[in-house]
């Protein structure tokens, strides 16, 4: 099971420590950050980095795509470009495979899934995510979340919630849909269920150390004023993007890419 | 007692709610915050308040000098400029002012502190901080902050305070020195002196609401996991800035901008 999953957002939004906390492995870790002066004209890098996890009991080889330096400079404008370019580079190789002799062992290196993180420090999506996430949507499965969501008050949260709901309708943006529960799921599960898709974009806080400071042990971050708990649905949505992203959904988020996205891009090529 | 600070820095970081936080006043209420497609197009505008206040029975004219849109747009370059303009405006006013006949009554306009926040989600300063900081440091006393510095834990704040004394060092930037308390102060009250000049650059927290949760009323953000107190030295060096800015070295700032900022810029301009 071969799945493809990008992380993108300015630096510093805490999408590294993110990952290693969804997947429980330190996929990141030493992470190189060029100082500010370097990074003064450093281009976008595009990194892939491959890693096997077990998901109730099924392997799967996940690729990250990380977009380090998106955002950073003082002029962005464009910063998007590559990470356009390679998604639909990795459509066009698909494009060819598919049309190739070897159809057989077609080796999918599409982007599955595109994690777009969110400053919690701005009013809402700022005029670069909004550029980011226009040139992509029709290109990948967008999944908004919220990062270091331990920089917001529960109605913070909610506000910010609420004013990113807008924002990506006016400007009609879509994102991935969740697909509905089946309609034989009990009231309870169906509940709970749309509780889940009213917590999008899930706000987020991740975490690599486990603090035992309190009465049992628990991956968060310490303050002098207290933990705050990844795994704890009062502090922040971890859990549930978790649940929803990578023990539900792979399966999904894959059928679309192929029979949505990846066909109107295949449309489109063959039209003009 | 005229005195002008600029706060400046990307919006977001809490400015508005320090500096009522700093002057216990509503200053910034009710902000009008354009939408961002609004400020998508926008020019940075500047804009001035001014407020009374009085800090040890001294009344304070205090006129705030504010930067919205900073930092907002995907193409920031140059965005500094007209903060550099306004800030040079003030010397040229005074220049003309005091080369003129009505010299006893001289209107001091001249911006004597500039509050720069910068980002607790960074590694240090950014490059439109430094673009920022290395335009106007010999034009006004820079006093940096860390905002919403309860993102930070006690261990990453420290880490971050030195990345940005060697960033400043290296990128030859001059902040404003706190000057040397007296010989004669006894020996605790110059160690603690020296321990607030360590904490510089200072990490602030800020907040207008009054957290009556736990087992005293205090300012501060109340979070599921605990309330960061603003007041509370273990949680932020809000007492620090507001001791050793507004406390302590109002006059010293503005003596500074006087004889050693208004002076440079004087002497460039009779030299040309
Ligand atoms: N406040 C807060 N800080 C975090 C969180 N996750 C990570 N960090 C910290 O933010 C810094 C940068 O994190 P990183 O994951 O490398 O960010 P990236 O640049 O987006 O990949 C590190 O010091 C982390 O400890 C979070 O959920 N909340
Ligand atoms: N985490 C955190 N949030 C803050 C802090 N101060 C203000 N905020 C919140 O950040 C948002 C924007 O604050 P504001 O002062 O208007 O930011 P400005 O754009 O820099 O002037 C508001 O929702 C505030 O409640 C702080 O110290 N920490």
């Amino acid at each position: 099971f071969d799945f493809t999953l990008m992380v993108a957002g300015e630096s510093g939004l805490g999408k590294s420590t993110l990952i290693n906390s969804l997947f429980l492995t330190e996929v990141y870790k030493d992470r190189l950050i060029p100082d500010a002066s370097a990074r003064l004209s450093q281009t976008l890098t595009i990194e892939r980095r491959g890693v096997e996890i077990e998901e109730e009991g099924i392997k799967v080889k996940l690729t990250l795509v990380d977009t380090p330096g998106f955002g950073d400079a003082v002029d962005n404008g464009d910063c998007w470009m590559p990470v356009v370019r390679f998604i639909e580079e990795q459509f066009e190789q698909y494009l060819r495979d598919e049309s190739g002799l070897n159809r057989k062992n077609i080796q999918d290196s599409r982007v599955h899934c595109c994690l777009y993180f969110i400053s919690p420090f701005g009013r809402g999506l700022r005029p670069l995510d909004i550029a980011f996430l226009r040139a992509v949507h029709e290109k990948v499965n967008i999944v908004p979340v919220i990062g270091k969501a331990d920089a917001l008050t529960p109605k913070e949260t909610q506000i910010l919630k609420q004013k990113i709901r807008e924002q990506l309708e006016e400007q009609e943006i879509n994102i991935y849909q969740f697909p509905d529960c089946d309609s034989d799921e009990d009231e309870d599960f169906k509940k709970q269920d749309a509780e889940m898709k009213d917590s999008i974009p899930f706000a987020v806080i991740g975490s690599t150390t486990v603090v035992r400071d309190g009465a049992r042990p628990v991956r968060g971050r310490l303050y002098p004023w207290g933990t705050a708990e990844v795994e704890n649905p009062h502090h922040c949505d971890f859990v549930n993007l978790r649940r929803m992203l990578v023990q539900t959904h792979l399966q999904d988020l894959k059928e679309v890419t192929h029979d949505l996205l990846y066909e109107g891009y295949r449309a489109r090529c063959l039209q003009s």
